[in-house]
């Protein structure tokens, strides 16, 4: 009698898979996007792993589970207080206006795998909030993660698990994880189809991932109707109907099998359409993949193509004349892929100059058009001049990859 | 016994927290912000004894440094809510 109905608020969700979104971060944090994102997936999968419900991140702006990092008085009836005090809240299933809202206090000095005089864990407190949002309310037993108190970081988010309390108030809500059920992961879709494999799950040392609202791009490249972005040692995926496969990058080196795990950055990348190799250029190397594997004898130098020890900015590479188009600087090199050779005159003073900042970050082009980015921003070119169309710059971070709202920091800010 | 009196300043943040949590009704808006002692000695006492603490009904250090400690906002003694009979005679 003591136990039963006292750790439930009474009402759970109907349906069992469930989607979340990190819908806003704080503004000022040790924690990047992506740890918090990372953080609230393994949070979740806590609760998936004792019952039958899953858990998929969507991008859109409407989720069953909304996470936002908010100040102060924000108009729900459960105002923060700065540091310390009251840290966080959610509402329960039952809400009829905000079922699956999660806030989390901003001014928090939010950590992770950090002693605990250093901050609030936010892995613990997560825990803690996703368990009201799926019906449990406080407990009062000291083991449990549903205590009202924060008692520090609860340990590896890839090692928790729930304490027998917590599991059984869970289950008396939606039953038992099924023998035999997979736990669907964020990183993972059911409708994802594709040519390629899917992208490798969060390492285990969660490394600070480049954030895609506000990073630059160093290469973009169209591979199999797909379109790759590509940032440091990582890559976001759009599928073809231009979706993102994961808000959250893969890391090239374990995808492109071959790529060495200590190249900083790849400058241009490439599918060559005389046989659909897809090439990598960084520095003075260049390596050429056969599907995601590459292929005997790779890295070679640049200099094979004519182009300078120095590499490249950009490439793209036409699938009409089957010509491919490196920049470097003011410069830019026509290279004849089925003769494989340069064009005589090149290189020549690129028509980018005076059109757009150069030099580029990166160039891509689709079935009928060009595009160039360079920081933050975008240009459709037009198809033969390269002179830029009307209507940009556009934000990158907008148009390709499903950042809405706010972007932060700021497009003004320095990338 | 029931007797209203005013609290203490030095004790108006813990019964504004026992509030908060659930432990103490609201105050009644015809008395203003009094509180009987028995209820809030009765709140500190559910408190004390949610959070695992001896229940003395005095806000001793113990009691004083859980109310101190960062939690999360929603309450731990959540509203009755309406059985079904009420519900059906409405």
């Amino acid at each position: 009698r003591k136990s039963r109905g006292r750790r439930s608020a009474g009402l759970a969700w109907t349906k069992r898979n469930i989607s979340w979104k990190v819908k806003t971060y704080p503004r000022e944090a040790r924690l990047g996007r992506e740890t918090i994102r990372a953080l609230t997936h393994y949070a979740l999968k806590v609760w998936s792993e004792a019952t039958p419900l899953t858990f998929h991140e969507v991008g859109g702006s409407s989720a069953d589970v909304s996470v936002e990092f908010l100040r102060l008085d924000h108009q729900d009836g459960y105002p923060f207080d700065g540091p310390g005090g009251m840290v966080a809240h959610a509402f329960f299933p039952g809400d009829p206006q905000r079922a699956g809202h999660v806030h989390f206090d901003s001014d928090e000095d939010w950590t992770f795998r950090s002693p605990d005089d250093y901050g609030t864990d936010l892995f613990a407190v997560a825990v803690h909030e996703f368990g009201h949002s799926l019906g449990l309310a406080h407990s009062p037993s000291k083991r449990s993660i549903m205590r009202p108190y924060y008692q520090g970081p609860v340990g590896d988010p890839l090692q928790y698990q729930l304490q027998a309390d917590d599991r059984t108030d869970i289950q008396r809500l939606y039953g038992m994880a099924r023998p035999g059920s997979r736990v669907l992961h964020s990183t993972e879709k059911p409708e994802a189809s594709s040519l390629l494999p899917d992208p490798p799950s969060l390492p285990r040392d969660f490394p600070e991932f480049p954030d895609r609202c506000s990073s630059s791009i160093d290469a973009v490249a169209q591979i199999r109707g797909e379109t790759f972005f590509f940032k440091g040692q990582y890559f976001w995926r759009l599928t073809h109907g231009q979706h993102l496969t994961s808000l959250r990058p893969a890391l090239s080196a374990a995808f492109w099998r071959g790529l060495p795990r200590s190249l900083g950055k790849v400058d241009a990348v490439y599918e060559r359409h005389t046989d659909h190799r897809i090439l990598f250029f960084s520095g003075p190397l260049y390596w050429v993949f056969k599907d995601n594997g590459v292929e005997e004898g790779y890295p070679r130098p640049v200099t094979d193509f004519g182009l300078p020890q120095g590499g490249v900015d950009a490439a793209f590479s036409w699938p009409h004349d089957r010509k491919t188009f490196f920049f470097k600087g003011g410069l830019q090199w026509c290279y004849e892929e089925a003769v494989g050779r340069m064009d005589e005159g090149s290189p020549t003073h690129t028509a980018l100059g005076g059109q757009l900042p150069t030099p580029v970050d990166a160039m891509l082009s689709g079935s009928d058009e060009v595009y160039a980015f360079k920081g933050r921003q975008y240009w459709k070119l037009e198809r033969h001049s390269l002179k830029p169309e009307k209507g940009y710059p556009r934000s990158i971070a907008r148009d390709w990859l499903d950042c809405t709202g706010e972007l932060y920091p700021p497009p003004s800010a320095p990338t | 016994s029931a007797r209203p009196v005013p609290t203490p300043a030095d004790e108006s943040g813990e019964v504004a927290w026992l509030t908060q949590y659930g432990y103490l009704p609201p105050a009644n808006p015809v008395t203003g912000q009094l509180q009987t002692w028995e209820a809030v000695t009765s709140a500190i006492r559910g408190m004390q004894r949610f959070a695992g603490v001896p229940e003395t009904g005095i806000p001793d250090d113990a009691t004083l440094a859980l109310i101190r400690t960062p939690r999360c906002s929603l309450p731990d003694v959540l509203p009755a809510r309406k059985n079904g009979r009420q519900w059906r005679k409405r």
